[in-house]
């Protein structure tokens, strides 16, 4: 009956939207953002001629969308109306996707977890003297039935009023500052608004204001852009149907090697990002240290517990 | 690190990183980076578990800790540290002094293990040692997978044998997906999977490892009912900052 419910671990505190299922807002200590969450997909161009594609398919090499889709449970992009639709370029992001909600709580970790589809979840966890937020994204295999090329995108969309700048890191090192739809030595013509503003993310990439800067950190390297004033969205997985003609020869459709049959399920990709929000004068020192911290995790061990375990000091 | 070679060249290839290849040749990078990781984790492992003994030093006096911070200046360098990180090993004491086989599991993520040791169904317990490979101690973290079938709660012990806050989770349901597709395409690796998570937050030492001991705990059980359920049933309230490095 509560339209909000809170995860708080003393040292961030989430607010989900019980409606939507979706994340309403995130807190650090005094900074606080109403932001949200969300899987999406564009759709890969697949080569035939139009004017949109102008005869490029999106495949290993390019990416050349033509439409973005909310993932839901409905419109995985399997009904004929909505597949025409896709296919003609039309009908992009209908509203906000409503997905099912689980939390999770306990002296450790306290956890969200969004259902978008069978084939995509977000797991978002506060841990106990953590200040990050872990969000683990699970996405695949992305489902081709309709006879779309599908690459997966996280969107964090957030109050943060950046306007038209965003930071990616440059292979781990110094973070680089990029303006949308602009390039500091030439004078860009924009014919790519979403691929044309991509950029490599190895590590890090934030946005800020004034008062506070919000970062998402990876544990590997994806591609990541700020399409709008607070928002970022990275790459988490792609499955195409047509070969971009770069030269591999084959569409981006990777299977489960040494499965040989025909309905061999294609790759499931499961990360994680670490949210970090501070106010903008003190956000280097933990962007930074988290940042090694998630590239450097703990190495696990394991074996049968030694007998003097307990006997000795 | 002759055996590491292989993996090293094969992640620096722009089409092994980047997906640029045709699926043959994915498979033909997935074979042999699974080759070159398995040789990476034995030399890892081997190297943890002389640790543990303290093989590598004179005598069973060690626990594998470095320092937990050493002033450097630039005429003194990395010897410095390497000298006092030598005395601290040596002060440290080695509390196990028995046969230790550790081993890496490579589904942890899925909240499965492919080791011998059993984690989820033995019932015995089972070791966790955990080395940090950054040169600052850190609270981080760990997560292992369990059998609720085994037991309903689980306790887990630090390296000094205090108690550590613990809390058992439900594997999600997108996880149990995961284990089936892995059973379904990889049938002929023995894997055990976990129906739940114990989780906890290990202090680790700088540039050094510590072990942890993950148990079933007696008499904790209210009922048999849902993990969920059981989670505060889990939970030791010794807390973990007064953890020595």
């Amino acid at each position: 009956k509560e339209q909000y419910v809170s995860l708080d671990n003393g040292f961030a505190r989430l607010e989900f939207d019980t409606h939507t299922g979706l994340l309403h807002s995130l807190t650090v200590q005094d900074t606080k953002v109403q932001m949200s969450m969300h899987l999406a997909w564009y759709n890969s161009s697949d080569g035939l001629e139009t004017q949109e594609n102008r005869g490029q398919a999106s495949g290993a090499y390019i990416f050349r969308p033509n439409g973005l889709y909310n993932v839901s449970s409905e419109g995985s992009g399997e009904g004929w109306w909505g597949t025409l639709l896709r296919r003609l370029g039309i009908g992009s992001n209908q509203g906000d996707p409503i997905v099912q909600l689980d939390i999770v709580r306990g002296d450790v970790v306290l956890e969200a977890r969004q259902m978008f589809a069978n084939w995509a979840t977000l797991v978002t966890r506060l841990y106990k003297g953590q200040s990050q937020v872990e969000m683990e994204w699970t996405v695949g295999p992305i489902p081709f039935a309709d006879g779309l090329g599908k690459e997966v995108v996280v969107v964090y969309t957030s109050d943060v009023d950046s306007k038209d700048e965003f930071w990616t890191d440059a292979n781990g090192r110094e973070m680089i500052k990029r303006t949308r739809d602009y390039r500091p030595s030439w004078e860009l013509n924009v014919t790519e608004p979403v691929a044309g503003n991509y950029y490599p993310v190895t590590a890090a990439m934030y946005v800020q204001d004034a008062g506070k800067q919000l970062t998402v950190l990876t544990d590997r390297s994806q591609g990541g852009a700020s399409l709008q004033s607070g928002q970022m969205e990275v790459m988490l997985h792609r499955r195409t149907l047509a070969d971009d003609a770069r030269g591999v020869g084959e569409p981006l459709n990777e299977t489960a090697c040494g499965c040989l049959a025909c309905d061999c399920p294609g790759l499931v990709a499961r990360g994680r990002h670490w949210l970090v929000l501070a106010p903008r004068e003190e956000a280097a020192k933990p962007r930074r240290t988290l940042q090694q911290e998630l590239n450097d995790p703990p190495l696990l061990a394991f074996s049968a517990i030694p007998r003097e375990v307990g006997s000795s000091n | 690190t002759e055996a590491l070679e292989e993996a090293v060249s094969l992640l620096q290839h722009h089409d092994a990183i980047t997906g640029t290849e045709k699926q043959h040749v994915a498979c033909d990078y997935h074979r042999r980076l699974h080759r070159g990781l398995k040789y990476a984790q034995a030399v890892v492992t081997s190297a943890l578990e002389a640790l543990i003994r303290g093989q590598d030093r004179p005598g069973r006096d060690t626990g594998g800790v470095a320092p937990d911070s050493i002033t450097l200046d630039s005429s003194t360098g990395s010897d410095a540290y390497v000298a006092a990180s030598q005395r601290v090993l040596q002060e440290q004491p080695n509390p196990i002094d028995a046969p230790i086989t550790l081993e890496i599991c490579d589904w942890l993520n899925i909240t499965a293990c492919n080791t011998t040791v059993h984690l989820s169904s033995a019932g015995k317990g089972f070791m966790v040692a955990a080395y940090n490979p950054l040169g600052w101690s850190r609270e981080v973290p760990l997560r292992a997978p369990v059998s609720s079938s085994t037991a309903c709660a689980w306790a887990v012990t630090g390296p000094e044998n205090e108690a550590v806050t613990a809390q058992l989770l439900p594997a999600s349901p997108s996880t149990h997906d995961l284990q089936q597709l892995l059973a379904g395409v990889n049938a002929t690796c023995p894997t055990t999977f976990g129906d739940a998570e114990v989780a906890f937050v290990a202090r680790l030492p700088p540039l050094g490892y510590s072990t942890f001991f993950v148990q079933p705990a007696s008499g904790a059980c209210a009922g048999r009912g849902s993990i969920q359920s059981n989670a505060q049933d889990a939970s030791l309230q010794t807390d973990v900052d007064n953890a020595v490095d």
